[in-house]
């Protein structure tokens, strides 16, 4: 974390919303809800509080929040739909200071997760940072890093990321040791109690990918109805995860987990599969004659597939199921003869993983759980030192993040799951 | 690799001065910026957003430079910044 050098000597501060968004489908009470939650995000760990006050002679909030376009009378113009978002004035006597100003041409949105806009907490989470004391930070996973990196999930929940949390601790010292549920029904609350959607969004850090797939040279990670894009410069699209029936048009909407995905070189169709059953997409569209069966690639009826690829050096598809793989050649379209076959092929890599893809510089990937297993173009054998951590290599996650407690079952033998998903109605 | 076109190079110092990377320009004198200032500046500005520490404007720093942001510069001024090693 990186401080300014300057902070409040109160621990008490008032702030106003004094312009609101002028064409955002968030309800005014909405965003001072936001507001509220975002502000108490850091209230909650050093013991300040923030009451909403409405100016009046002698006495002027110190956090006034605007949203405004284009010059707005500061030395930061905004520019429109992307770029810059947002700003806040650090801590002083002057009457600007803690003052915090929103792009009003951004499209401001809270809890979508399909990348229709930008969401208004995590950006307040941010300018409030800085209308505190605190500069940006380079950490991975911290809040004042200067990028916008999607939203922030449930306000009422929201707990500062480490380097946030010792950052304003270095400021204004350690508050009470309350969880921030408690601590938000002891502090003042907005006029009217905020509504919010609640959305469950996958975490990418915890890796266990249902699927993982080149496709064109980005690298689709799929995770439930979800999927996060990573372009073939090392960069996420969206660190916020798509709709996997907002892109994929035509998959049924009972398909809710992808088990294994691959793109067929022979004519760059998409294969995703889930249960015994596989779909066949142009581009985004599904061709007609979907779904088929995998037994049209050799596999035994009923049987589900854990990770497909088609390889480089012979053009083949491997189909992986478990401790076993099945070829099937796409040039005669006809599965090979004598499968399955023992993955101990592939020396070192993890039975059932994930799913393996090959690298826009052909070395093939086997990813299973947060780790992933590289083998060099043509090689059979992992490559030393693997396997190495997906979240910091692919994912844009801190080195640190820890392993989940236990690993996820594997893939075979399946059982019967229940998917559950909770819409905005909260039913 | 693919050498960035003019208007990128322009684009990006223009990036790297107002996010705090390269200093401002003089206002009584045209100032040309040295390749190596350049470089070290955007190397300062990959280490930042954690990307591959090139010192050129790849297509990875471009992409970052183009990712919706705060307005407030990365790299405040001496005097005013404290940062803290754990």
């Amino acid at each position: 974390y990186a401080l300014t050098g300057s902070f409040w000597k109160k621990k008490k501060l008032f702030w106003w919303v004094q312009s609101f968004p002028q064409s955002s489908a968030l309800s005014q009470d909405t965003v001072r809800s936001l507001m509220y939650y975002a502000l108490n995000a850091w209230g909650t760990e050093v013991g300040m509080t923030f009451e909403e006050a409405e100016p009046r002679a002698g006495m002027e909030p110190e956090l006034l929040i605007d949203f405004a376009r284009a010059y707005h009378k500061d030395s930061y113009p905004f520019d429109g739909p992307g770029g810059t978002l947002a700003h806040a004035f650090f801590p002083g006597d002057h009457p600007i200071s803690g003052d915090t100003h929103f792009d009003d041409e951004e499209v401001w949105t809270f809890g979508a997760s399909d990348g229709s806009g930008t969401d208004l907490f995590a950006v307040a989470v941010h300018e409030f940072g800085h209308a505190l004391g605190l500069a940006h930070s380079s950490a991975p996973d911290s809040i004042m890093r200067p990028f916008y990196q999607g939203p922030a999930g449930d306000p009422s929940k929201y707990q500062l990321p480490h380097d946030d949390r010792e950052g304003i601790q270095q400021l204004y010292g350690k508050g009470p040791n309350l969880s921030p549920g408690l601590l938000i029904h002891l502090l003042p609350h907005p006029l009217l109690p905020p509504v919010f959607p609640t959305i469950l969004i996958p975490d990418r850090c915890s890796g266990h990918f249902d699927a993982i797939a080149n496709i064109r040279g980005e690298v689709f990670f799929f995770k439930g109805p979800w999927f996060w894009r990573l372009q073939p410069s090392g960069q996420l699209v969206s660190s916020r995860p798509a709709k996997l029936h907002r892109f994929w048009e035509g998959l049924p909407e009972h398909v809710v987990t992808v088990n294994a995905a691959y793109s067929r070189p022979s004519d760059g169709r998409i294969l995703l599969f889930s249960g015994d059953q596989f779909w066949v997409f142009q581009d985004r569209k599904l061709e007609a004659g979907s779904p088929k069966l995998v037994t049209e690639l050799g596999l035994p009826p009923k049987e589900t597939v854990d990770a497909v690829f088609s390889w480089p050096q012979n053009g083949k598809t491997y189909l992986i199921r478990g401790e076993h793989y099945w070829r099937y050649d796409e040039a005669v379209q006809s599965p090979d003869p004598g499968y399955p076959k023992s993955l101990n092929l592939w020396e070192g890599a993890p039975s059932a993983p994930d799913d393996v893809t090959i690298g826009n510089k052909g070395d093939t990937f086997f990813f299973k759980g947060t780790q992933y297993w590289r083998f060099a173009p043509g090689s059979v054998v992992a490559e030393p030192g693997s396997p190495f951590h997906m979240g910091p290599d692919w994912l844009d996650c801190p080195a640190s993040a820890p392993d989940p407690p236990a690993p996820r079952p594997s893939k075979s033998p399946r059982v019967p799951e229940c998917h559950c998903e909770i819409n905005q109605a909260g039913s | 690799a693919l050498e960035p076109s003019a208007q990128d190079v322009s684009l990006s110092v223009d990036w790297l001065t107002r996010y705090g990377y390269l200093p401002p320009p003089h206002p009584a004198q045209a100032q040309l910026q040295s390749p190596e200032q350049l470089r070290d500046a955007i190397k300062i500005m990959q280490r930042f957003a954690g990307l591959k520490e090139t010192g050129l404007m790849d297509e990875a720093t471009l992409s970052t430079m183009k990712k919706p942001r705060c307005s407030l510069p990365d790299v405040l001024g001496v005097a005013g910044l404290v940062r803290r090693r754990r």
